[in-house]
């Protein structure tokens, strides 16, 4: 494993240590879209099929658990912890679901490495992933104070995108087999998406002033 | 495989 993988691994890792933070110690989840935490339990469990099939390494499946059990977790407290879910801003996150599912579900069954149960879900999970971010970039253009633990973990989330990219270069100049165009296209696209959010993230900080995204 | 190098990313 290379470096700018395992340091978008930790910073993946720290996004939903961030959020988890949030939930369970501030009790709170205002500015956190339920839509894109239900889309990321729905990417992971498409993705991690492969727990059954495959032993990678023990890193490697420990931290699938942890994505799998966290993002289950989540979506559970923002809808049923009788203090969390009262903080949930239900009436500006209102993106539809079936919006990002329906065409990446299409688009995995046309466009896949293998037509297999598990490598179309492996596909649609890709694509899903790319766009799980929208209800959420959405729901910040709408918040009016955007709290920092909330800009940190789109920050984070942001930040391990870039990371994975750069892990691909290597990868694609270190492993003469290493060629994913699905993941890849996929993942520019998912980065792009957060370029605006770190313009006005990185302003901020430099300016010293609250996070807030122009609507 | 190819396989197994998409497999052991997250």
């Amino acid at each position: 494993m290379n470096v700018f993988r395992l340091a978008g691994d930790m910073t993946h890792l720290l996004s939903v240590v961030v959020l988890l933070l949030k939930i369970h110690t501030i009790k709170s989840c205002a500015g956190i879209s339920l839509k894109t935490q239900e889309l990321y339990a729905v990417v992971f469990a498409a993705r991690y099929l492969d727990l059954f099939v495959h032993f990678v390494s023990l890193y490697n499946t420990v931290m699938k658990l942890v994505f799998l059990a966290s993002s289950f977790s989540i979506v559970w407290y923002m809808k049923r912890h009788k203090i969390v879910r009262r903080t949930y801003d239900k009436d500006h996150d209102t993106f539809r679901h079936y919006v990002l599912v329906l065409p990446c579900l299409l688009l995995a069954l046309l466009i896949n490495e293998k037509f297999t149960f598990r490598e179309v879900m492996w596909a649609f999970s890709i694509y899903l992933e790319a766009v799980a971010i929208f209800p959420q970039l959405v729901l910040l253009q709408r918040t009016r104070n955007i709290d920092n633990l909330t800009g940190q973990y789109v920050f984070f989330l942001g930040a391990y995108r870039v990371l994975y990219i750069l892990n691909w270069i290597y990868r694609y100049f270190t492993e003469p087999h290493f060629v994913h165009w699905i993941s890849w296209v996929a993942g520019i696209v998912q980065t792009l998406l957060y370029a605006d959010f770190f313009y006005y993230y990185i302003m901020s900080w430099k300016n010293n002033v609250k996070l807030e995204l122009p609507a | 495989d190819s396989e197994d190098t998409k497999h052991d990313e997250l």
